[in-house]
């Protein structure tokens, strides 16, 4: 939870939902129980912004940033980047 | 470059492909195109052979779907996820889905199928996402022209770890990294020179011949690879260089080649007689060269151009059509600056306008492209 507040900060709702969209969708292991993945939301949503903004060599911090979302709305194959 | 958990692979060299279900936005021989030169792209670079399949189950089943399609990876309307493909395997593996959602385009108006197409077969063949957003398999959009491709070096490397290099013999053609030694002494143009355009440009047969200074080039018209520049007096003595102007009537056989006042006819590489005067296309005495030439097959009609002016030669009545010359910016809007050169493929018209080709929609009259003049020869 901590962690989700920390993120909005930086961010609106909107952008939240279209990160937690894009992140569900390219770096999340298919066939997970998302609802675990839920509870732990705020870590576990944290450590995947590092891993998305790591693949695109972007400064890993887990934040929200600008540079992170505007990366996230771009066009894009469907494959996620972390192959599963 | 990153490969698939498990690294699967085909088991063999050999694959075949179909396309079960077009999109509305692009004609069957546009996807069809798309396709043969996405996966082009990838048996250029490593022993792979596709065969395109009509009918059945095929190894690559190719189609454009919308939005929950029954692979649980569910499509998100216009822009977004663009297509997805799957790994290697049996059944589903392989298989390569394009959202129909989207704008296709041949061209840049739009998501290039070709760009992407060449993105989903990479995974087709075995290979993840890379961090190299200089490769082709980088997760993002990002427009590459059909022409003059070539498969970035970290696509290169995860290819060839799946498949190993091409055999040698059947060696991917490859631009040698030095053209062959010059006899005529002077050193090679520079193959790549991005700032010059070309002279004049033709069909030959099944070739693409492109003019510059003392050089030309020649390459398979859907390929660009195995091209070098050769010496104009090697293969057309009597022109010597700097040509003009170049075209072909493929239905008669017959090529034409300009340079001042003069032009010859040749029958592929052989002269057909000695130079004649280009008044007999029926140019008055003040056109004492002309810059371009263009025939287009369909119409049986050549575009002449001189200056900022064309005219319309009809070849069936050997004769300058009337109302000629008329303004080029009345006709062909969106080309700048003056025509270098010109030449009909696949229906569209290329126009060579310093280190510019603007390739030319008759229909849509507009200049549906734009690349470098040199990538036409793999630059």
């Amino acid at each position: 939870a901590p962690a989700m507040y920390a993120l909005l900060k930086t961010s609106n709702w909107r952008d939240f939902h279209i990160a937690q969209e894009y992140l569900d969708k390219y770096y999340m292991q298919k066939g997970k129980h998302q609802v675990g993945e839920m509870a732990t939301g705020g870590s576990s949503i944290t450590r995947k912004i590092r891993e998305m903004q790591a693949f695109f060599g972007l400064q890993a911090t887990g934040n929200l940033d600008y540079n992170t979302i505007s990366v996230m709305k771009r066009p894009r194959c469907g494959v996620p980047d972390m192959a599963n | 470059y990153r490969l698939f958990p498990g690294e699967p692979k085909w088991k063999k060299n050999t694959l075949t492909y179909r396309v079960s279900k077009y999109t509305s936005s692009l004609s069957h021989a546009e996807v069809d195109k798309a396709v043969e030169m996405g996966l082009k792209a990838w048996s250029n670079a490593a022993p792979l052979n596709f065969v395109r399949a009509n009918t059945g189950e095929a190894d690559i089943m190719i189609s454009f779907e919308t939005g929950d399609h029954g692979d649980s990876y569910p499509f998100d309307g216009p822009r977004g996820t663009l297509a997805h493909a799957f790994a290697p395997g049996e059944g589903l593996g392989g298989d390569t889905h394009f959202d129909n959602a989207e704008k296709w385009t041949m061209g840049t108006n739009g998501f290039n199928l070709f760009t992407v197409a060449a993105h989903e077969f990479g995974h087709a063949l075995g290979l993840g996402h890379s961090t190299d957003p200089s490769a082709l398999m980088y997760p993002t959009y990002k427009y590459q022209s059909p022409f003059g491709f070539h498969l970035p070096k970290d696509d290169i490397k995860g290819i060839q770890k799946l498949y190993g290099p091409r055999k040698s013999g059947a060696e991917g053609p490859k631009v040698p990294q030095n053209p062959p030694t010059n006899p005529s002494g002077p050193s090679n143009p520079d193959h790549c020179d991005a700032t010059s355009s070309f002279d004049a440009v033709t069909m030959l047969g099944k070739e693409l011949l492109f003019f510059r200074d003392r050089f030309f080039w020649r390459r398979q018209a859907q390929l660009t690879t195995n091209v070098w520049p050769n010496t104009i007096t090697g293969s057309f003595p009597q022109l010597m260089g700097n040509v003009d102007a170049a075209y072909e009537v493929a239905e008669r056989g017959v090529a034409y080649f300009f340079k001042g006042p003069h032009y010859w006819v040749t029958r592929g590489f052989q002269m057909q007689g000695s130079p004649r005067t280009i008044s007999d296309f029926g140019f008055s005495r003040k056109v004492q060269h002309i810059d371009a030439a263009v025939h287009l097959n369909d119409e049986k009609k050549t575009l002449f151009f001189v200056g900022d002016e064309y005219y319309s030669y009809d070849e069936a009545k050997m004769r300058m059509e009337k109302d000629y010359p008329k303004g080029v910016d009345e006709e062909f809007t969106g080309i700048k600056g003056k025509i270098d050169a010109a030449v009909e493929v696949n229906g569209f018209i290329y126009f060579f306008s310093g280190p510019k080709a603007y390739k030319y929609d008759r229909e849509k009259e507009d200049v549906v492209n734009i690349v470098k003049a040199s990538s036409w020869i793999g630059c």
